[in-house]
Order: structure tokens, then sequence, then C-alpha cells
């Protein structure tokens, strides 16, 4: 799976996601990718969040909407927010895999639960990174 | 604003003990180009929405990735794709669902959100809307790569294994595409077996 989160110069947020899906899938199994709110969301007010991993799982915990909904209704940091839904929530239920989320100000969460995820960002200032293990 | 922006291309059994220097490179050097196409939209004042496009379109036209060419195979021996996009400003929402012949999906999934009245549309119903909003359309055979199929027959290998049943592919009628010789390109592919997505 790969997913992309941007925030622009007029302050807007965008998230998409595209996958192939689980290996072996059958019967028009669908995962989290497509599902607005499970592996996609976007919100000016929050965050934009891309998500990959066990979708079955995150679909239940309903992921990216989740993070985007701590931000909003508890206040909490993206990183927070990632983090709890991630690492936590996530890590409960045994669902693996990991998210990117972007804030409004440019603040970013890159958290994953599973040995590695392939993973980069890149700054106003031009820096970047790219990282793959943890 | 500080633009920004940040990419993922899969998460799941990756460690430096299973990964060789020229896969990790070749990664890098995917993900790079595919964060630095999109930066180049933003810095130029283009949206976040094109810089998302741009950047998930490099990433669906290497096969190294799940997405696009590269894609898992499903049980049947067909490459099943899905993707969505959404816009911040505006709570807008696009997504498509198991397609086999939209060369990137992710433009289908912004289309879906941009051109039709509905947020989700799945199969040949979403293959034949991108095809009249004017989407690249190729024959499924575009999406095979070696290490991606030699995954699907691994798992169902275990699945035989585990359930003693015949083989579905040669059942189902399934063929492989005749796709001679293996690119060099198939050898940076990581191979991670089963992959959930």
């Amino acid at each position: 799976t790969v997913g992309c989160v941007a925030l622009d110069q007029y302050g807007n947020l965008a998230a998409g996601t595209s996958t192939g899906g689980m290996t072996n899938k059958r019967w028009g199994r669908v995962g989290d990718a497509p599902i607005i709110g499970a592996g996609t969301y976007a919100n000016n007010k929050t965050c934009a969040v891309s998500a990959t991993g066990h979708g079955e799982y995150f679909i239940r915990s309903v992921v990216a909407y989740d993070i985007s909904a701590l931000m909003e209704y508890k206040g909490l940091s993206v990183q927070k927010a990632a983090d709890e839904v991630v690492m936590k929530k996530l890590v409960k239920i045994g669902g693996e895999g990991g998210v990117i989320a972007l804030d409004k100000n440019g603040n970013f969460a890159m958290p994953f639960n599973s040995a590695g995820m392939y993973r980069g960002f890149i700054k106003s200032d031009g820096s970047w990174e790219v990282k793959i293990y943890k | 604003n500080k633009i920004t922006l940040v990419i993922h291309g899969g998460a799941g059994t990756i460690t430096r003990a299973n990964m060789t220097p020229e896969k990790e490179k070749a990664y890098r050097a995917d993900l790079e180009r595919a964060m630095k196409t999109g930066y180049e939209i933003l810095r130029k004042g283009g949206t976040s929405m094109d810089a998302v496009e741009a950047t998930i379109r490099v990433m669906e036209d290497s096969p190294l990735f799940n997405a696009g060419k590269g894609a898992v195979f499903t049980h049947e021996g067909k490459n099943e794709m899905d993707a969505a996009f959404m816009d911040g400003k505006t709570l807008a929402a696009g997504s498509i669902a198991g397609v086999t012949t939209i060369k990137n999906p992710i433009s289908a999934a912004r289309t879906v959100m941009e051109k039709s009245e509905h947020v989700m549309l799945v199969g040949k119903g979403a293959e034949e809307f991108a095809k009249l909003k004017g989407l690249e359309i190729v024959d499924p055979s575009y999406f095979y790569t070696e290490p991606r199929w030699k995954g699907l027959q691994k798992a169902l290998q275990e699945e035989k294994m585990q359930l003693d049943h015949s083989d579905t592919l040669k059942k189902s009628g399934f063929v492989k595409p005749d796709i001679s010789g293996s690119s060099a390109i198939d050898k940076l592919i990581f191979d991670e077996g089963k992959k959930y997505g």
C-alpha cells in the first residue's frame, strides 16, 4: 500500500491511498485503503491521514478518522493522536501496520507497530528524509 | 503556511536482516523520487491535491510497491486494486475498489470525488466510469510482476497444506501472462510473502 498526505501554501490538506490489497484475497475482499475514515481521511481542521497495514483491523478501528477525532474533540497533537491509535488501540486488537498523519501546521507523525514501514517526508525548506526500519 | 509532504510505501516485516543493499537502495530511490515530485508541485504553488495525486502515481508506476504495477495477486491470479482520495478543505472524498484495468487507481479515486455525485465505485462500473472520464486503461497483464506472482504461489501452497484442497488457479482457468524473462527490476522487489495491504 502506498499513501501520501500534503499541506499546501493555502493551508489545505489532502490525503490519498492506493493499494493492491492482500495477497491471495478472494470473494471481493476490500481492505481499509478505499474506506474513507478507515485508511484515508483529510480535514483542514485537524489532519490528513493515510494508513497501511492489516486492513480488517484498520476498518474496525476506523483508524484515520479516529486520529482526526482525537485531535478535534480531545485536543491531542497529531503525534499523540496517531500514537494513541496505532501504538495502543490497534496493538490491543492485533492490528499490524502504520499511518502517516499531517496537521494543518505542518507537524506530522509516522507511527507503525510492524517491523518496518517505507516512509518519508519533505519539509517547506526542502529538507527531506526516507526511512524504512524502526 | 509550511508546505509539507509525507509518504508511506507500505508496512510489514521489513527488517535489515531480510533486505539486501540493492533492494534498499532501489526503494529509497523511488520513495525519494515520489516525494520530490509532489514537493515540486507544492513549491511552485500547486495544491495539496495535485501533489498527493502526482506523488502516488510515481509509486503506483514503480513495480516495487503494492499498488498499481507491482500489486499483489488475488486468489484467482488477478491484480485487483483499491484507492481513495480526500480533500481536507471541502471534506469531499472519492474511492474505487476492485479494479483491474485502471493504470493509476489514485487518479480514478480523485475523479470519482470531483466528477461524480458518489463517494465509492467498485469493479466494472468503476472501470467504465474511469474510461468514460478519459483515464488511462491498460491490459491487466501490465500489473504483473514475477515476485508478486511467486508470493501468490507461496500463499496458495501454504493454504493447500492447511486445507488440502486442489489448485484453484487451474480450476478458474487463469492463464499466466506471457511475459518472457525476468527483468532486473524484478530482482529488486522485496518479497514479504503474504502481504496484508
